[in-house]
């Protein structure tokens, strides 16, 4: 069985695609085999990999709206032990079109499970900045969401959205998802940064990760060579950062 | 006449929102009168200048889905000569809704139209992070498309698409729709600011603002106590830019 995580939040620029990115190949230096999957328009998560979105022909699309199988748009990337699903500016459509097909939310689930068994460990999906429909299918297919967030009033203000939609998720389709805080881009002499982050803590206790991810430049760098931190700068204190989150993931998942 | 800005771009933490309520404030402060308009599900403009979203009845979305007189929402704020059309969580929907209506696209442009002579020299509307059904509403009713963008890899690959939606926009409905980059969050210390900025000043021009918006932290501050940055801490560097900001738009707006 697969573990399955979407990475989300409504608040846009958090580190959702560099949380991907990241924590999937961590994880993957771990020797876990990973599968991520790009659910935003934006594409950021496919070009990070060094691919060019616009001459994708096959894309998650086809499995959102064409009940494609799960692995027929899925591609070797250059980072051992991770493949992609990937996306282009098409996925844009979903929104407006998945809402007409009967159980729409649970597309994603049921490819999903489709494929038995599935030759991946973890399957991480990265999300647009919104609480759409293609979001909705995200939630509805995962038993983590990860909601990276900076210490910052906007976007702490998003997680009174992102605990709704998790009931609504929770009570329509998906009883079991949980979700875990993550605290992205923390730059520790930041007074507004420092106040928040306690404030955070304050409020959510174990639903925050303890691992923190401070800013480091070098992962602004990473993607425009389309390598993960882990290769570009393994030494980097983006790079140490989430390999911790890496462990820490693991030792919650093997718990559960 | 009024002259109608969006404010958009598909990728997010941009600062969006942060350059509506600047530049509305300082434009404010330069005796022009300001409609700010929230088409953001997460009210971050709403939130900043004061009100609680949750509370509030009469949104965009009586506009956008109900054909409500564009003033009917319409707030005073607590910033002189500045209104705001508010926004709470329930915008999401009109991403579905809309597109069934026939003209989906004109609506917005028709309720500012129907309003003559409009009590505003300028509308100002902070758009979702996202190219769907609202955020075109917003484009096909302006005369100018401001796009907040950081000097990061992520962020200038966006404009790539933001280009495709202004041609789309301009083929279908507004064919005088302009627009213009304004460089935000810029870090001059950090390489990869410096770089990509110097690359979209080759490629942009003139469609690139002289004004630059840096990092500020003053500006992360002043949204928790409900006032615009050139309220909170008027001479910090975040008020003095978006305030040459307000007056290189006015020569550019005044010699259109
Ligand atoms: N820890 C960090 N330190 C410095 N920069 C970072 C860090 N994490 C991410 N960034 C940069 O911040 C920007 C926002 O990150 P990213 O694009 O991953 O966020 P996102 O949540 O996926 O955004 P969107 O909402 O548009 O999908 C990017 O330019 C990225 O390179
Ligand atoms: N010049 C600046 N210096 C420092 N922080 C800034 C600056 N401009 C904006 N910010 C902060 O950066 C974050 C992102 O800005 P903002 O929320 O305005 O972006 P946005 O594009 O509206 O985001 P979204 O895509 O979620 O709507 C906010 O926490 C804001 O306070
Ligand atoms: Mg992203
Ligand atoms: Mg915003």
């Amino acid at each position: 069985m697969s573990y399955v995580i979407a990475i989300s939040n409504e608040k846009g620029g958090v580190a959702k695609t560099t949380t991907a990115l990241s924590l999937g190949a961590a994880l993957a230096e771990l020797g876990r085999k990973i599968l991520l999957v790009d659910l935003d328009p934006q594409a950021n998560l496919t070009l990070a990999l060094g691919f060019q979105p616009g001459s994708l022909e096959h894309t998650a699309l086809d499995i959102l709206l064409d009940s494609a199988p799960l692995l027929d748009p899925c591609r070797e990337t250059n980072v051992a032990g991770v493949d992609l699903i990937p996306a282009n500016s098409g996925i844009e459509n979903a929104e407006q079109v998945l809402p007409v097909y009967i159980n729409y939310t649970t597309r994603l689930q049921t490819a999903i499970q489709a494929v038995d068994p599935l030759p991946y460990d973890l399957i991480l999906m990265d999300c647009p900045p919104s609480l759409g429909a293609v979001t909705i299918n995200a939630l509805t297919a995962s038993d983590l969401l990860i909601i990276p967030t900076q210490a910052e009033y906007f976007s702490a203000y998003a997680l009174r959205d992102m605990m709704s939609i998790v009931r609504q998720v929770r009570s329509e389709d998906n009883p079991n998802l949980a979700y875990r805080i993550l605290i992205t881009m923390l730059d520790q002499r930041n007074r507004t940064h420092r106040n928040i982050h306690e404030q955070l803590d304050r409020t959510f206790g174990d639903g925050l990760f303890k691992t923190l991810i401070e800013i480091d430049t070098k992962l602004r760098e990473s993607p425009i060579l389309g390598l993960p931190i882990t290769q570009y700068k393994p030494n980097s204190r983006g790079a140490l950062q989430y390999r911790s989150l890496a462990e820490e993931l693991m030792q919650y998942v093997e718990q559960k």
